[in-house]
């Protein structure tokens, strides 16, 4: 870093000085009095000269309080260096945020100042990160941002001013510190995001909802990280903490802001592994706050008698867009509009197929969007006939042709993503949870061989067979296909396979009832 | 159909660094600040100690039930807190008042004999922050007098 | 991958928001009033 002669140990003196008037001339929540004495010895020793100046004494304090955890571990368990260290973690920050709130008058140096800090402490955990390895300490890190968060979160006339900024520059810092990228710091990555105040600000506070992407781009974050881990389904200790930590994020998230898990629930669902049966229910059981809920029970249900039926839920993706390649795009409309080529079909199946390796052979979010998108098209073309989407509107449809393909053409791999793709619109009363539920059922009854039927069944039934919550328009689906005779489903063999089989699917059938 | 998967040597790499650090986990106390007074130490007591806070426990309605003297110690003791919020409040409602000047809170005794802008003349209870100063935590009591 | 969501510390039934009590992925329960920090009014600062 070729730090000037002198700078490392003039900076170590300062912040010493600094620690102590923070302990002493102030309070957890004031240090505006020690600020104004220390300002003028950090000005008259040339540390406020310029912004190369500032940069090399913010790494080099960043530095001391790190090191001086790895010097307290050799004294003492974490515990004991907790309130040593974060003593000048907190000062440390306390500075910068007082920096950053009196650095010039306009917006524009508050935030560099602040990013730049977070770049600091971001850079030396990735650096320590390497350099340490299993001995890396995620706490004073997590320290630090967490009340360098609170600090310019306060209720503060200047912070407010670049609230935005704040949370930009924190998630960006937070989005580039994923756990893939440092997987060391994970749980406190998680505290952080996870955290009542950083939810409140991200989710709650930021008007018209402007910081929801950036959360939603940092749990994906998460999934990303996790999902190599629960593909397996056989957790570790550690992976089963850091997911326990997420279902319980989540569940606070599904609680108070339901709607963000509903307008983001399609990237969701593409990160979400397809053997985390609870975790994406817990998803798609999300509906908006001012909608009410018909009983699922309720007898003689139809989704025609809902006035919700008639909307289609918000969809922030561009689905289309996510259909690649081009050229296939490109078929695929052409198909959808005069079920030519004629090819497509037959070529279906490898434009969704990436290895030959079981158990990864086919593009995930290239299946869900491909549904997605042929099903959204599907309705629009219905309703653009002043009809409503029923049994007889969907049938000896191009759109109908794709699906009959994939349950019909792909191997049983290929089909299970393509019937959960299908079952992952099964979410609050809306047009998509009623077009897809009726795909389904139609699905079911003009399969012609019993292998489809079963495995629709499976895929319904190991998501109800898992602990709650279950979303709603699952549940309506499995009961019309329990109850309506049409669909014979009493008198397959495969429900009559097994005595637990039988007794399972009765005490489902008794509960629907 | 979607077997078991075998992780990737990042993966591996990923999992030893994440177990490695599951050995010191955040704890909600590194997300708070430090407290001067009653530092928050997590503690390991018997399991059959309520280990969780009470629920409501962050409402008015519970430190309604709480008594002068446990409202006083909140409110001195955990300072920029819900719950010395909460115990400010319940005090004005038990119809004390708190002297910014003094930092003392007062109840009055009796109807004041005279009032104007500047004060009300009568006879006060009030808590002694002298006392409180010290803040010896053994020995320590609550004392009220009467202030003409 | 299952767990009983609702033996996760949280209280889902409850009317207000979760998020302002919320002791974290890894809290066992609700935040106690005196961890959570509050705007009082400046005259509470007493120390």
């Amino acid at each position: 870093y070729d730090d000037p002669q002198g700078l490392v140990e003039k900076s170590e003196i300062l912040l010493r000085e600094w620690v102590r008037l923070y302990a002493t001339q102030g309070s957890p929540k004031d240090s505006s009095k020690a600020f104004s004495s220390f300002i003028h010895e950090l000005n008259s020793s040339g540390i406020l000269k310029n912004d190369d100046v500032i940069t090399r004494f913010f790494r080099i304090c960043v530095q001391c309080c790190i090191n001086q955890v790895y010097q307290g571990l050799q004294a003492g368990p974490m515990n004991l260096i907790r309130s040593k260290c974060y003593q000048s973690v907190d000062a440390l920050v306390r500075l910068v945020a007082l920096l950053i709130r009196h650095i010039g008058d306009s917006p524009t140096p508050k935030v560099n100042l602040m990013n730049k800090f977070l770049g600091i402490v971001a850079g030396i955990l990735i650096q320590e990160h390497e350099l340490q390895k299993t001995d890396f300490q995620q706490l004073p890190f997590h320290r630090m941002f967490m009340m360098l968060f609170y600090d310019l979160n306060t209720q503060d006339q200047v912070f407010e001013t670049i609230s935005m900024q704040i949370l930009t520059g924190f998630s960006n810092t937070l989005h580039i510190l994923n756990p893939i990228k440092v997987p060391g710091f994970a749980y406190a990555w998680l505290e952080i995001i996870g955290n009542r105040l950083f939810i409140a600000r991200m989710l709650a506070l930021a008007s018209e909802q402007k910081c929801w992407a950036m959360y939603c781009q940092l749990i994906l974050d998460l999934f990303r990280f996790l999902f190599p881990f629960l593909r397996n389904a056989e957790l570790a200790k550690p992976v089963a903490t850091l997911y326990r930590g997420t279902l319980r994020v989540l569940l606070v998230i599904l609680h108070d802001f339901p709607d963000f898990l509903c307008d983001y629930c399609y990237h969701f669902l593409d990160a979400i592994p397809p053997n985390c049966i609870q975790m994406r229910n817990l998803v798609l059981s999300a509906f908006p706050r001012n909608m009410r809920l018909p009983d699922p029970f309720t007898a003689n249900l139809k989704f025609e008698m809902l006035a919700d039926t008639a909307m289609p839920p918000r969809i922030l993706s561009n689905v289309g867009a996510m259909i690649q390649p081009a050229s296939f795009k490109k078929d695929l409309d052409s198909y959808l509009k005069a079920r030519g080529p004629v090819t497509f079909l037959s070529e279906l199946r490898t434009n969704l197929q990436v290895t030959n390796e079981p158990g990864t052979r086919y593009n995930i979010p290239l299946i869900n969007a491909l549904v997605l998108y042929v099903g959204s098209q599907h309705i629009q073309v219905i309703r653009s006939r002043n009809q409503t989407p029923n049994m007889s509107t969907i049938a000896h449809t191009s759109h109908m042709d794709i699906f009959q393909n994939l349950a019909v053409d792909l191997d049983t791999e290929g089909r299970y993503l393509f019937l959960n793709a299908l079952a992952n619109q099964l979410r609050f009363p809306s047009s998509h949870t009623h077009y897809f539920s009726l795909v389904i059922l139609y699905l079911f009854a003009h399969s012609n061989t019993e292998d489809v039927q079963e495995q629709i069944t499976r895929v319904l039934l190991e998501r109800l067979v898992v602990n709650r919550p279950h979303p709603w328009g699952l549940l309506v689906t499995f009961i019309e296909l329990i109850k309506n005779p049409t669909y014979k489903f009493w008198q397959h063999e495969f429900v009559h396979c097994a005595p637990e089989v039988e007794k399972l699917f009765e005490s489902v059938a008794r509960s629907c009832m | 159909p979607m077997g078991p998967v075998p992780l990737g040597k990042d993966h591996q790499h990923q999992f030893q660094m994440l177990e490695a650090s599951s050995y010191h986990m955040p704890l909600p106390s590194d997300s708070e600040r430090m407290r001067q007074f009653l530092p928050r130490n997590p503690f390991p007591t018997p399991h059959y100690y309520p280990q969780n806070p009470l629920t409501n426990s962050d409402t008015l309605e519970f430190f309604q039930r709480l008594s002068i003297e446990t409202l006083f110690f909140i409110f001195y003791y955990l300072e920029g807190t819900k719950a010395q919020y909460l115990a400010a409040k319940v005090l004005k409602k038990q119809s004390w008042r708190f002297h910014t000047k003094y930092m003392m809170w007062f109840q009055r005794h009796e109807e004041p004999k005279v009032i104007n802008e500047e004060y009300e003349q009568g006879t006060y209870i009030y808590f002694d922050i002298e006392k409180w100063g010290q803040r010896k935590k053994d020995g320590f009591v609550f004392e009220y007098r009467y202030l003409e | 991958l299952g767990f009983d969501l609702t033996a996760l510390g949280l209280n889902l039934n409850a009317t207000d928001s979760l998020y302002p009590s919320f002791g974290g992925p890894w809290g066992e329960g609700p935040v106690r009033a005196e961890d959570i920090e509050y705007q009082v009014p400046q005259e509470y600062n007493i120390s």
